[in-house]
């Protein structure tokens, strides 16, 4: 899964 | 950064304004279910907590805090300055039902174990429920305002767009994140019902009334 540093989603 | 994410973007931030200005117009928050804006100011709270520890990009920050500050103002609005007009009588959900579960369920299952990836967790699993405690306060009352299904509908459509922006990502950048798309897949059928009665009635000029 992605890390919370790559959430670019809303 | 494709069009389907965009417009779900533009459609999510339609709904909120739009229910915002239907409370503050008519003085009025009749027929919404604060439950489910006190879920969706959680969401929020516990989704961007990110914005502490991160930037991706002025658009993704200013639009955190619009969702942010939007539903802090929807709860305010609904609890405290026109508190005498909601109907508290029929909204009735029990939350814990769907808070307690869905806790439980973002320490199981999650990208990693740690606080903020957990409440990150915690907020897609909850953002796919929060508008129960809505639509069952419409199938109690039996009835909608026109209005409040405009809201429900820009609302839903939101997550359905971000499911074809998920397959474009898929395909062109290979982003795939099971627990959002699973989220996604399971909030997007809960409006399907809704999404029926609001093409069949509404959109031609009925208002939106469930059978006896």
């Amino acid at each position: 899964g992605q890390s919370v540093e790559g959430k670019d989603e809303l | 950064m494709n069009i389907f994410r965009l417009t779900g973007d533009l459609s999510h931030l339609a709904a909120i304004i739009i229910l915002l200005l239907k409370i503050w117009k008519t003085r009025s928050c009749a027929g919404i279910s604060g439950k489910s804006q006190l879920l969706f100011a959680l969401v929020f709270t516990t989704r961007y907590l990110d914005l502490f520890t991160s930037f991706i990009s002025l658009y993704n920050t200013s639009m955190k805090l619009i969702y942010v500050a939007c539903s802090y103002a929807t709860v305010y609005l609904i609890y405290m300055k026109f508190k005498a007009t909601y109907d508290g009588n029929h909204d009735t959900f029990r939350v814990e039902f769907l808070v307690v579960p869905v806790g439980g369920l973002s320490f199981l299952v999650n990208h990693d174990f740690s606080p903020l990836e957990i409440l990150w967790t915690f907020s897609i699993y909850l953002e796919s429920v929060a508008i129960l405690p809505q639509l069952f306060m419409i199938s109690k009352t039996g009835e909608a305002e026109t209005i409040t299904t405009h809201y429900l509908f820009f609302l839903g459509l939101y997550r359905a767009l971000y499911l074809i922006n998920w397959i474009w990502r898929y395909y062109f950048e290979g982003f795939f994140d099971l627990i959002a798309v699973v989220a996604g897949v399971v909030q997007t059928i809960l409006y399907c019902d809704f999404f029926y009665l609001y093409v069949t009635k509404v959109l031609k000029g009925k208002k939106l009334s469930l059978p006896a």
